[in-house]
């Protein structure tokens, strides 16, 4: 029940701590 | 005219087939009695519009009726009824295969003689057609929609806003008549039609607009719709309170009837029902703070 | 009365309109054209209606034709019925519309050609695109109305009217053709007799307000959207990644791509989460309403 929804929501999560970490190495 | 529908159908209305009806109306209405500057128009006699069609589409036991469309607008007579209806017939079952001709409507205080000869025309492509007949005279003291739906004995379905007739067949003077015959009938609507129903009735910005302007105007919606509750309950709370005081008489159905809804709330109170409401909660938290989190990784991004 | 003259068809004055855009020339128009005022209602629920079918119809000729899912060649056929005059509508054609289920109100590639097309035959013209899904989404209609550049005129650099969510696998398809068309003022009208029946359907579907459910209603597309905004940063990742000395040799036009990209995933997510917390909203006055109640 509602697994699409939590599947994209991980997706966004995963997604956003990648960037998170790019932007980190472009600061450092 | 028999008193009312006893066929056991349950009709339901869309909103876009009232306005279709009222949109015809108006056209042909603007077209034989022209504005003159803006002045009222004289005291001639509203033209009558007739529409041999509309699309509905069956259910079981339900029909709901979601379109309409016109065929002829000068009253068409019986011998024509069929041939335009067949035309119309066909493309609308290459679009939409679930729906058929359900029946007719037309614009008028009360069904007509006439009406039955184009009724019983319709019978060629359904075998109880429906007749949704407006009333388009405004009168502003009036709650309900003036709007009744006839409906034919063989198909008693019928889903219009308007009012449901039932053709039923009587003897008269030993000869064997169809007659029309009023069946109820409810306002449906989906998400979307509710939506832009709402957005025609009040002219919203259709434009995003601000973050604030879209709170507003969904904020306001559930204002109104509280509000409308909140007035019928006060009548019913008068009413009782009259009851009790012995203004009027007692009335034992409207007792029952109130004492169930009391006892139907809380509305939903089982545990399966706070788990879920929960976890839609704090599932729209979970989308929040993810939204937070994008816009601090685009401020920090920007910085950089 | 006033709101009712409008529906009435004034055979010179429907010729001067077409004198009027015929004499356009390439710059746009909108002014001119904005005054075309649509009947919102039959366009929103004759697409509403047929939302799941992508319907296709036609404005102010012929009520009811409805096409199923395509806006090709075959169009130019089926806008030359002239069923319109026989149901007694004495409205020339004035353009068409159709829906994009979920992915926003702009004009495709074959949108933007059907237009251009049309355009040069018959005038005045133009193209409504409505989306249903985004309209139970957001709660409130979304509609747009858009006419074509003439082909080859470049239009001058104007700002961007409303940023608004395009899914990534329609990205190509919108950028590439968003400059071929502009957008126009809708303004509606309804008639004396529409304003008491919308008053008194009212009286009835008030209970649908109440009951409505946006965040159960739309969950599919709201997964899409959200898995749509996943992959937008996957790409703008990428982005970054790949420029890993950025901030020492990026010429600023990428830099400002780059930013650019994230604020409008910003954007998506936001309005993602506005909407959320407008179901959930509803759903909380609910709960108080009605299962807050004790006997």
């Amino acid at each position: 029940k509602g697994i699409k929804k939590y599947s994209a929501i991980d997706k966004w999560s995963t997604q956003l701590k990648s960037l998170n970490l790019t932007i980190t190495n472009r600061v450092c | 005219m028999a008193s009312s529908s006893s066929s056991g159908l349950t009709f339901k209305l869309h909103p876009l087939v009232i306005l279709n009806i009222s949109d015809h109306y108006t056209r042909v209405k603007s077209q034989s009695q022209p504005p003159q500057n803006g002045a009222e128009s004289t005291a001639s006699p509203l033209p009558r519009v007739l529409v041999a069609s509309s699309a509905f589409r069956g259910d079981g036991r339900s029909r709901s009726s979601t379109a309409s469309s016109s065929s002829t607008t000068p009253p068409p007579t019986p011998s024509t009824v069929p041939s335009s209806r067949k035309n119309r017939n066909s493309v609308n079952k290459k679009v939409f295969p679930n729906y058929y001709i359900l029946g007719w409507y037309s614009t008028g205080s009360e069904a007509e003689e006439s009406d039955m000869q184009i009724h019983k025309a319709l019978m060629d492509i359904n075998e109880s057609p429906v007749y949704v007949l407006l009333n388009p005279s405004i009168n502003h003291t009036q709650k309900d929609l003036p709007a009744t739906i006839y409906e034919s004995v063989a198909n008693t379905f019928c889903s219009c806003g308007l009012i449901n007739a039932t053709l039923e067949l009587h003897v008269i003077d030993g000869i064997p008549q169809l007659i029309f015959v009023r069946s109820s009938y409810t306002i449906e609507t989906v998400e979307a039609e509710r939506i832009s129903v709402d957005h025609v009735a009040h002219l919203k910005p259709s434009d995003g607009g601000s973050a604030a302007t879209q709170l507003a105007a969904h904020l306001t919606g559930i204002h109104s719709a509280i509000k409308m509750l909140n007035s019928r309950i006060r009548v019913l709370h008068h009413y009782l309170l009259a009851m009790q005081k012995g203004d009027i008489p007692c009335e034992n159905s409207l007792l029952r009837q109130v004492s169930s809804l009391l006892r139907r709330l809380p509305a939903i109170e089982s545990e399966k029902f706070q788990d879920d409401f929960l976890m839609e909660y704090n599932d729209t938290l979970l989308i929040t703070y993810l939204a937070m989190l994008t816009n601090c990784s685009r401020t920090v991004a920007g910085l950089v | 009365s006033e709101s009712d003259a409008i529906f009435h068809y004034d055979e010179a004055a429907q010729a001067n309109n077409v004198l009027l855009d015929s004499t356009r020339c390439s710059d746009s128009t909108a002014e001119k054209v904005s005054s075309l005022a649509i009947t919102l209602r039959n366009v929103t629920f004759e697409c509403l209606r047929s939302w799941r079918h992508g319907g296709l119809d036609l404005l102010g000729g012929n009520v009811s034709k409805v096409k199923n899912d395509s806006s090709d060649m075959g169009l130019a056929e089926f806008l030359s019925d002239e069923e319109g005059g026989q149901v007694g509508r004495l409205e020339n054609v004035v353009g068409w519309y159709h829906s994009h289920p979920g992915y926003g109100c702009w004009l495709s590639g074959i949108d933007v050609s059907t237009q251009m097309l049309n355009q040069q035959f018959q005038e005045p013209f133009l193209a409504v695109v409505i989306d249903p899904t985004r309209t139970v989404s957001a709660g409130k209609v979304e509609i747009g109305a858009f006419r074509t550049y003439p082909e080859g005129y470049k239009p001058p650099d104007e700002p961007v009217s409303e940023y608004q969510t395009i899914p990534l696998n329609k990205i190509e398809d919108f950028g590439v053709h968003c400059k071929q068309y502009y957008s126009l003022d809708i303004t509606y009208f309804k008639s004396s007799l529409d304003c008491h029946l919308l008053d008194l359907l009212w009286n009835k579907y008030w209970v649908n307000t109440l009951s409505s459910s946006p965040l159960l209603g739309n969950k599919d597309y709201v997964a899409g959207q959200i898995s749509d905004l996943a992959e937008k940063l996957e790409q703008a990742e990428n982005q970054l990644a790949h420029s890993r000395f950025g901030p020492l040799i990026a010429p600023p036009q990428r830099k400002k791509e780059e930013e650019s990209q994230i604020a409008k995933i910003t954007k998506d997510s936001a309005k993602i989460t506005v909407e959320q917390v407008h179901g959930l909203m509803s759903q909380v006055i609910k709960d108080t309403l009605f299962n807050s109640v004790r006997q």
